[in-house]
């Protein structure tokens, strides 16, 4: 695992998030679904709690499309299918989903989970892996959801800035 | 019809360019005289690539090389600025 330079973390445990909007492919509930499942793989493997918010969050997640005025414009279908921003204020922890990609809940091209958990890592201060099992490689990699589970090398990354869970139970 | 090879060279290097400038902080390359300039340190941030993915470390745009930018992937870049 790799931490971004800089060691940016978030400086409590209880973070709160929000769904900005929605994309079309997938029902509200669906996409609520995906999005709290990705954020449960990371608390499962940390102390970090998350908290849905109505208002200012820490973490936003948003659909956009092409240029959406943070410097780094989607490319449309395939290509790149979402990025994320470091700990910090403001645009800091938010994931950015392109609005053009297929997002679904299957194992076709692409499932949402899959790609809010990776994202999610960046949010939390993880940047990409080398290695090709780790949720954050940064190529897309189809798992199946219903069985995921967090592989090592992102439980090592995760703790290496947070700390164990407080749960007895380990990953 | 398949494309005149020259046309598949241009566009790999297109290709390896962006990839570059997105993902390894390799500075915009604007004209044909930075374009041989810049050419030693594309060569350096594609051995930098192919490292991080475990590929054969040629410097070179090889066919693996090339079929891995391709692959969808997340924006976020995979080196530092």
């Amino acid at each position: 695992f790799m931490l971004t330079p800089g060691n940016p973390k978030w400086p409590h445990n209880n973070l709160t998030y929000r769904i900005i909007n929605y994309t079309p492919q997938l029902s509200q509930a669906d996409v609520e679904a995906a999005i709290k499942k990705a954020l449960q793989v990371w608390s499962d493997a940390s102390p970090l709690k998350f908290t849905i918010s109505q208002g200012k969050a820490d973490i936003n997640f948003v659909f956009v499309q092409r240029v959406h005025g943070d410097n780094s414009p989607f490319d449309g279908p395939n290509g790149i299918l979402a990025h994320a921003f470091q700990p910090g204020q403001g645009i800091g922890g938010d994931v950015h989903f392109d609005a053009e990609e297929t997002w679904t809940k299957t194992n076709e091209n692409y499932n949402l989970f899959l790609v809010a958990a990776h994202e999610l890592g960046h949010s939390l201060g993880l940047s990409h892996s080398s290695d090709p099992g780790a949720l954050m490689y940064p190529n897309y990699a189809f798992s199946e959801p219903s069985t995921y589970s967090l592989p090592q090398d992102d439980i090592n990354g995760i703790q290496a800035i947070y700390g164990p869970t407080d749960s007895p139970v380990q990953p | 019809f398949p494309l005149p090879p020259q046309h598949n060279e241009e566009k790999n290097i297109k290709t390896v360019q962006n990839y570059l400038e997105k993902f390894y902080q390799l500075p915009k390359i604007r004209s044909q005289s930075t374009r041989m300039h810049s050419k030693s340190v594309i060569v350096e941030k594609l051995k930098e690539m192919q490292q991080f993915f475990g590929l054969n470390v040629t410097g070179k745009p090889d066919e693996e090389t090339l079929e891995m930018m391709q692959k969808p992937r997340c924006g976020v870049p995979d080196s530092s600025e």
